[in-house]
């Protein structure tokens, strides 16, 4: 085993030079991207001769990003007639039952516009605008006050250059 | 008003790739079976009538195949599929005696030698639609850019490889070539090997 090597492929003919690799996300161990050496090593070179720096290219791989648009699938989907509409239902039916509930309200509301009778509440709410203070010598908090009863204030006599 | 875009029709399963059979080597009889790898066909079965204009694949700098559809301009075929040179010929030395050539300005004691290259086994390699790695598509790496980036053509020096998606490595083959009994490493395997980096190199690219 070769350290730090997390992929070898099988031993494969030198025929044309090629290998395709895919590259899996459990090779970057939780990050987001790993530096990594590609190496190639011959059947006549034993592993603990074997050096991936010799030769090796230097190369990141890394998480890359998320493009939300159709792929080729969904496409492919999209033409057989196979959809995924659920969120589009749910969507336009939320509008649609609050639209249904207005107009079923109005009707309800203009039927019974006749039989409606909200005098009893109205009338407490008018009443608590209109409410009587009441004597002064009542009230609650003040009722310990000790108050001077009126008297009529002095009066002068008019003399006579006043006449 | 809009025109409709109309995707293409898919591949129905009467043209998806069938395995085939070939003779080879005179008398064998093979089955050969398509692959499709990255959305490339390997050992894809030839046309019964050779196009001369046939698509070839290349590779970009990460190895992520791209298709190059050779064309003619002005009477020339331009973007052609590549020719190796003697790459993956193997060079031999021919002795030719006087008697053989009974050339008119050689001594009769005289022999001469010249150099012969002779095709390699096209069987097998005739099947790769792919580029192949020779030492002319050698680039260079190192922070100098001074190393040639030898038996690696893809690759290149710090490619991006993204999750979920498939690259091509391809090397130059001859380059495992013994130099005792000059015969080339027919087994070979690919490693991927985690390098440890400086905290001031980790984290920089921009996401």
């Amino acid at each position: 085993d070769i350290s730090g090597t997390f992929f070898t492929s099988e031993w494969i003919d030198n025929v044309d030079g090629l290998l395709p690799i895919e590259i899996k996300e459990d090779w970057l161990q939780n990050t987001y991207e790993r530096r990594i050496i590609v190496s190639v090593q011959p059947y006549n070179i034993p592993d603990e001769d074997f050096d991936p720096r010799l030769n090796g290219v230097l190369l990141y791989i890394r998480m890359g990003s998320k493009v939300y648009k159709p792929t080729k699938e969904q496409l492919a989907l999209q033409d057989a007639g196979i959809s995924d509409d659920k969120w589009y239902y749910i969507a336009l039916s939320i509008p649609t039952v609050v639209v249904i509930f207005f107009v079923l309200m109005y009707f309800f509301l203009y039927a019974n516009g006749k039989n409606r009778d909200f005098t009893d509440v109205t009338r407490k709410a008018l009443n608590k605008k209109r409410r009587v203070l009441g004597k002064f010598s009542e009230m609650k908090k003040f009722k310990t006050m000790r108050n001077h009863k009126y008297t009529e204030l002095p009066s002068y006599k008019k003399t006579g250059k006043q006449n | 008003a809009r025109a409709v875009h109309r995707p293409k029709e898919k591949m129905t399963t009467s043209e998806e790739v069938k395995p085939w059979v070939r003779t080879i080597y005179g008398s064998l009889n093979e089955i050969v079976t398509p692959t499709v790898i990255a959305g490339v066909t390997f050992s894809a079965k030839p046309d019964p009538t050779p196009n001369p204009l046939q698509p070839w694949v290349s590779l970009k700098k990460d190895g992520t195949p791209q298709t190059i559809k050779p064309e003619i301009k002005k009477g020339r075929t331009q973007k052609q599929k590549p020719d190796y040179s003697t790459y993956f010929k193997t060079a031999t030395m021919h002795t030719f005696s006087y008697e053989e050539l009974k050339a008119v300005n050689m001594d009769p004691d005289d022999v001469h030698e010249e150099e012969e290259f002779v095709d390699e086994d096209d069987t097998y390699v005739s099947l790769n639609p792919i580029i192949r790695c020779t030492p002319d598509r050698y680039f260079s790496k190192g922070p100098a850019k001074d190393i040639p980036s030898e038996p690696f053509c893809t690759p290149r020096e710090n490619s991006d490889w993204k999750v979920g998606k498939t690259y091509f490595v391809t090397w130059y083959t001859r380059f495992f070539e013994d130099e005792n009994s000059d015969t080339v490493a027919d087994k070979v395997r690919v490693h991927l090997s985690y390098v440890k980096e400086k905290s001031v190199e980790m984290g920089n690219h921009k996401r």
